[in-house]
């Protein structure tokens, strides 16, 4: 990963984009609690596969200990799930782009309770990032920093193997934060509002980790209410975030 | 119950060198 120079690293991260995914199965009107989170339940776990494969390929990353890449996975998924969804909205005032066959406005989560609040905390996500013309480079960047940066607070290492994994894992971090930079800088900037603008996408990042937390509880009430299936991978994404939080 | 009983999905696509695809 050090060999690579910060725009080499963009590249490498842009090709590890996951593809285009379609729902494939209509959401039929009218709306009720349980068709919207079966329709949104049954397209996370197949976007988690696909997050897996992504992550595999960012450089350095199949390079930390297995103990630290799932940690990191954990607590990061339902950020990186969202941030993709912001991405794919940005074009889209007032919709939320779930895939290219499931696009939602707010009101129609109104089915689903407690639904609402997330949607208007992702539309408001969303809008600010459209503001800041936020960039496909940026984009793929902030996404591998919320990976990188998800479990930094929650696990302190212990033995040489795990030292040596943080260590990595912090060089990984300080090089995709680089990338971030190079990115910013090619739009002509002063350099005041460069660094002005690397703090902006930043911040926002403090959103989505928030907009996350509320979805891993609003999705931890529709299990325990049994108001759809959950599958088997996120079955054991979401019961990870709890165990963590509890 | 171990970590690698808890994760038993993540661990086996984190592992496998085959690229993962959807299911």
């Amino acid at each position: 990963t050090l060999a690579l120079t910060p725009e080499q690293l963009v590249t490498c991260i842009m090709e590890a984009e996951p593809p285009e995914i379609y729902l494939m199965k209509d959401l039929k009107k009218p709306f009720t609690e349980s068709s919207v989170m079966m329709s949104l339940t049954n397209l996370a776990d197949k976007e988690l596969v696909l997050m897996i494969s992504w992550a595999k390929k960012i450089p350095g990353f199949v390079e930390l200990s297995l103990s630290d890449q799932v940690h990191l996975l954990e607590c990061c998924w339902l950020e990186v799930l969202m941030l993709g969804l912001v991405w794919r909205s940005v074009d889209h005032p007032g919709k939320l782009i779930f895939t290219p066959d499931l696009k939602l406005n707010r009101d129609e989560g109104s089915c689903v309770e407690g639904i609402m609040e997330i949607f208007d905390m992702l539309l408001a996500a969303t809008a600010r990032f459209r503001e800041l013309k936020l960039q496909r480079e940026e984009y793929v960047c902030l996404k591998a920093l919320i990976l990188l940066n998800s479990n930094m607070c929650v696990s302190s290492p212990e033995s040489p193997e795990e030292l040596e994994s943080r260590a990595k894992l912090l060089r990984l971090l300080d090089a995709v934060t680089d990338a971030l930079v190079w990115a910013i800088s090619r739009k002509g900037l002063t350099f005041q509002q460069q660094s002005t603008r690397l703090a902006h996408l930043l911040m926002l990042l403090s959103h989505i980790r928030h907009v996350s937390n509320k979805g891993i509880e609003h999705l931890s009430n529709m299990k325990m209410k049994n108001v759809v299936p959950l599958y088997d991978l996120l079955l054991e994404m979401l019961d990870a975030n709890t165990t963590h939080s509890s | 119950s171990s970590l690698t009983e808890r994760h038993k999905i993540l661990h086996r696509l984190l592992q496998d060198s085959s690229p993962t695809e959807p299911s």
